[in-house]
């Protein structure tokens, strides 16, 4: 069991606290056009340390807050976690269970979090990497891009098996 | 580092040429190195041909071709080195009926080393989760969880 | 031409408004002129407000949100300078089942000005056509028509 | 009544004789993954006048041209023709019926024809223009491009209201 849980308040259409648990297996998530479901991709892609925020359909920290409806009033904070099990030790920490968070302001200031305490962002990326995770571009495949490494020029696609080593 | 790329390298050619004949019933597929002298330099080209066709550049291929070709590079990446869990966002939506049963089977081969986390429209694909979120829009324009059915 | 580029764009504008709203069941959304002083200069801006939404700029809709309001522009486009024919590429693959009903809706209601060829693997789509042509690849690689159901 | 027919012979996957009848409203395209549905839709796009071969999926003339296949040999021609009901006069041209080809060889030569007659490319467009058809952006939707207007900056864009004009 690797992955347990997803929290995100306040990122994008989720105003309100959201937790999603995970079993082994196959999950999937269904729902109308416009409900928020590729908002949860880009919410696993933005807590893994994502930088580029055009891979996330925006342009800006602020576009991952909440930015108000009709009826409900913008937030000033975004914040996503991913809790794993590491009763395997598969994350290069003495925790059984690790959590991954990450925040970002109106100001423009991100924070990372691990295990509730804040850490640099490279101690994140290191984390990652040294778990073979580091910002892999198999791990979420975004709405549209499944071909995307048949559009890539050949020195681009190198990469992805870079990060397969 | 070279070795350790060649290594994968190879070992993800093998696994892309044997998911593309599995997912096509049959052609044949390739990775190839541009430059294999200086592998951790080299660049990496993309050989596809459907069962019956001639070896076409990858512009040629249908829409459900390329999606049907793309599913079996991610999962021989992820055979090659596994991770531990994989979010696909509507990675199923050109194909037809035939190769949502193929792309499935290959889904459930892996989903014991790997979790699957699937965005999907597909009725085919959602039969074959062992739980469903549902989430939709309530009045105040924020997404919210509506529903969760798990099995057994 | 730049009166004719006007009264086009304001036809067109009109529509556009009406479709967004009939496809998305609420909701506004609307085009406007870059330079409205050099009408036949100036570019064309779109907004689109899903029910419930703050306008959001383009790039914030979801995929299907995309779809149905390219469907919006493209039938004010026909419906103020009608063509005789026009042919659709699995332009509902991004849809679910609730707006797919509503772009038949719309689709069948221009069907006695335009004819309409629509390439789609949606059953719900498939429904509502008078004629069908099933496509397939022969044991020679080559494509033909294997089946042909004409209503009534 | 407008388009009558179309037939394809010797365009990419099309190696055979091939013609689709329409009657008035709507005609479904179906079948499996690479069966040739879109290579149908390039074949509109390309009798109208089509210019841009990245816009058919294609790099050069040659690429329209049945490339063969492991049991049949590769063609020397690919020819597609529209035919139209013209008994309103909506072609501006005396003819009751009205069909309109292109072809095209190896040697990367194209011809145009009005009712069987070669004419020139010019003739083509003023055809269609007069029509009001000019290379229409919304007479042929291609696969994936449903939302290419939105993606468009606002002056490529108005292009599609000079044409609706
Ligand atoms: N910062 C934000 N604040 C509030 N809402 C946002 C924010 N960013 C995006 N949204 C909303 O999220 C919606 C898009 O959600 P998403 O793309 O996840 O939909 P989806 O469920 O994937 O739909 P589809 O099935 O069409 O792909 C948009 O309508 C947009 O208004
Ligand atoms: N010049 C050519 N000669 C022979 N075959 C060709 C030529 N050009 C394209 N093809 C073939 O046509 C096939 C693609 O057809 P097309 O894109 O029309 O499929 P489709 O029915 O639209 O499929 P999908 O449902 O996946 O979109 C490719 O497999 C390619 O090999
Ligand atoms: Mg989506
Ligand atoms: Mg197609």
């Amino acid at each position: 069991m690797r992955l347990k849980r997803l929290e995100l308040q306040g990122f994008k259409s989720f105003a309100s606290r959201t937790i999603f648990s995970f079993e082994d297996g196959i999950t999937a998530i269904v729902g109308p056009n416009g409900s928020g479901k590729s908002n949860i991709a880009d919410a696993v892609r933005w807590v893994m340390g994502e930088q580029s925020y055009s891979s996330m359909r925006a342009k800006t920290t602020e576009d991952m807050i909440f930015a108000g409806t009709r009826t409900r009033a913008k937030l000033g904070m975004a914040e996503v976690i991913l809790v794993f099990d590491n009763t395997t030790g598969w994350l290069p920490l003495e925790y059984s269970e690790v959590s991954v968070g990450r925040r970002a302001y109106r100001s423009g200031e991100n924070e990372y979090l691990l295990n509730g305490a804040r850490v640099r962002y490279r101690d994140l990326l290191d984390l990652f990497g040294g778990a073979g995770l580091a910002r892999s571009n198999y791990t979420v495949i975004s709405q549209g891009m499944v071909d995307a490494a048949l559009s890539l020029r050949p020195e681009a696609r190198r990469a992805l098996f870079e990060e397969a080593a | 580092v070279e070795h350790e790329m060649l290594a994968t390298f190879k070992q993800v050619r093998q696994w892309f040429s044997t998911y593309f004949n599995m997912l096509f019933s049959g052609g044949s597929a390739s990775l190839y190195l541009t430059d294999p002298e200086h592998p951790s330099d080299s660049g990496v080209d993309i050989s596809a041909r459907p069962p019956g066709k001639r070896t076409t550049s990858l512009s040629m291929l249908s829409g459900g071709e390329r999606s049907l070709t793309a599913v079996a590079l991610i999962f021989s990446l992820l055979q090659a080195h596994p991770v531990p869990f994989c979010f696909l966002d509507e990675v199923d939506a050109a194909l037809d009926e035939a190769n949502i049963f193929r792309f499935r089977d290959l889904l459930r081969s892996h989903a014991s080393d790997t979790q699957f986390i699937i965005i999907t429209h597909n009725r085919r694909t959602i039969e074959i989760a062992q739980t469903i979120y549902g989430i939709a829009m309530g009045e105040q324009g924020i997404s919210q969880v509506v529903s969760l059915k798990v099995d057994g």
